[in-house]
């Protein structure tokens, strides 16, 4: 009985650092999006000026 | 740019399978313990 | 006894995610770093045009 206890909660604490872990990941690539989105936005800036000159 | 997300994307994908065997893993080798015991 | 063996099965578990991780955390610093080189080279060949000009 106690073992089935045991189980259900390391069970438990494994999926509640795998939920964290999928925050992390998923924080890391909107991260990453956002500094490729600003990276074109100044490739695009860039150009426009270099039409003017 | 394009590539660069891309490959973001497949990373986090193996990563997350990774993870998750070693939870069915974990849950798998427990069962087995509480059947014998 | 069964308890050390469960126990044993869910620090195996959590150091198995843990080194995935770490994995995983470092190849996306090296892949960052390789961007950002890429991006300063890119720059320096841009001011070098420049310059010529």
């Amino acid at each position: 009985k106690g073992l089935e206890e045991m189980r259900a909660q390391y069970i438990k604490a494994v999926s509640k650092i795998k939920r964290d872990m999928l925050c992390y990941i998923r924080e890391s690539k909107e991260r990453a999006a956002e500094m490729i989105k600003a990276e074109v936005l100044r490739e695009r800036q860039e150009t426009a000026r270099k039409m003017r000159k | 740019a394009a590539r660069y997300l891309e490959e973001e994307e497949l990373r986090s994908q193996h990563i997350l399978e990774c993870l998750n065997a070693h939870i069915e893993e974990l849950k798998k080798d427990s069962e087995k313990t509480v059947r014998q015991f």
